[in-house]
């Protein structure tokens, strides 16, 4: 049976680092699709090499789009879409994840012989298109990346309200480390609280720039690095994990205690 | 005449801060009005004291709600209002602000003896409520707040895109630094890059953090400081502004190159 994962988190924090990462980990023995939902459309780049069209690009472009005109083939055959988002200002930041979804299933993109889709979404605002991976079953499980600083944590615990609110499956947390001081206790007892874990922890590596100036992943550029281990780890827990929680997050005033402390 | 400011940026650059430390330093001899538009609602909390409740929690409780319920004292009489958002994956993250807006007109809250009205807008997506601001002439002039950071550019670039297409004022671009390496070239030429200028930088400080954790601005913590006056400096180049462009915002592929070298 498929697994559809869908990684959510505060934009830069670090989601499509970690997407790709592991859908590279992935595909040496699975077949991978990864959908980029960020109006940024650049989960796939370190994949495919370049920034590839987003859906929205090629239906604006082709009235009847197939498949090969929104697939990419990416490093080791990993599947690569974006979905794209409209013009700021021109209706919602979210429409290009809604066209894609609807083209994906009516084109049949979510075929049985996938065995891993790895959706990677916008986490600011959990409205509009951006929960859509949450709410029609285009993913079964959710993982939330943050880090150990407040603005990361506050909009982790804000995506937990979605998460809860439309009923979905919180696997675990990912910290992506960012240097702060006691950052691992910090992600570790936010996860606590809500109900779930921390299903992996990733830490800040000059490799990630190094390989994304060559648009390649880690796993890629340096895969016998102590850091490509660590996507492969992270990308196995993820694979293996059967814990699934509704989370339970913080009222506004519970998550400023728990930070200032 | 009322000024009226629109302050836009990426979630977690600084827009509080600075919004709130502004609005102190007008408190001193203009009539201010602050509206938070960000669904953190804590734009006005360095003002009040404490967070005060949200438009969007108000009219859930009290069909008829009047000026006393949702406008708030602050600091120096600065008057204080948040617009608040819904809960995460229940309708538009932007809908606070949308039902702040017709509720503050409806009110008569927009009186003419308001010298400055500042609005405090999240900018990660400029869609649904966010792009309000900008759309309905509520705000006559906008300032983007970055740092020297890509995502903080990217959002940047992105709001000047929404500023452009719904033909607002861009008064420039307000640097709160974090501390890269050649910040403020790097912003300062973003700024040339969009037909715009840098209106203040404004330093990394702890005491930032120091007047937070009391819920004050650096305005009431640390008057005399040289932060602060760099604040008063910010507030009087935004008030004094007299041009105003609409942008030009680099596409992707520019701006990508434009961060690269
Ligand atoms: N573990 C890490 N170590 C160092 N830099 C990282 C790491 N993870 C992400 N980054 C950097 O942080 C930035 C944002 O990462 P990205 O994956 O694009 O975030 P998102 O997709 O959440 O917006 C990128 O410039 C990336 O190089
Ligand atoms: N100039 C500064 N120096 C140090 N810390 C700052 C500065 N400006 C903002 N911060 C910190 O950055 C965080 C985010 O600032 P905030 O104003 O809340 O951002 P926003 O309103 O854009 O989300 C806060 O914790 C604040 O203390
Ligand atoms: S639903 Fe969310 S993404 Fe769509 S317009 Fe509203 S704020 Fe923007
Ligand atoms: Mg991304
Ligand atoms: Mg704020």
């Amino acid at each position: 049976k498929t697994k559809k994962i869908a990684i959510y988190g505060k934009g830069g924090i670090g989601k499509s680092t970690i997407v790709s990462n592991i859908a590279a980990a992935y595909s040496k023995d699975h077949n991978v699709l990864v959908i980029g939902c960020d109006p940024k459309a650049d989960t796939t780049r370190t994949l495919v090499g370049k920034r590839i069209p987003t859906i929205l690009d090629i239906v604006k472009e082709k009235r009847d789009a197939s498949p090969e005109d929104i697939v990419y083939q990416g490093f080791d055959e990993v599947q690569c879409v974006e979905s794209g988002g409209p013009e700021p200002g021109v209706g919602c930041a979210g429409r290009g994840v809604i066209v894609a979804m609807g083209l994906l299933d009516k084109l049949g993109t979510f075929s049985d012989d996938l065995d891993v889709i790895i959706y990677d979404v916008l986490g600011d605002v959990v409205c509009g298109g951006f929960a859509v991976p949450l709410r029609e079953d285009f993913a079964d499980e959710v993982y939330i990346v943050t880090s150990g600083e407040y603005m990361a944590l506050y909009a982790a615990n804000n995506i937990c309200k979605g998460v809860k609110k439309l009923k979905s499956n919180l696997g675990g947390i990912i910290c992506n480390c960012r240097g702060i001081e006691n950052e691992i206790e910090i992600v570790s007892e936010f996860a606590e609280n809500i109900g779930s874990k921390v299903t992996g922890i990733i830490p800040r590596s000059k490799m990630v720039q190094q390989s994304e100036i060559d648009a390649k992943t880690v796993i890629e550029k340096f895969g016998d690095s102590k850091q490509a281990d660590l996507y492969r780890e992270l990308a196995e827990s993820i694979y293996s994990n059967e814990d699934f929680v509704i989370p339970e997050p913080m009222d506004i005033d519970k998550f400023d205690q728990f930070f200032r402390k």
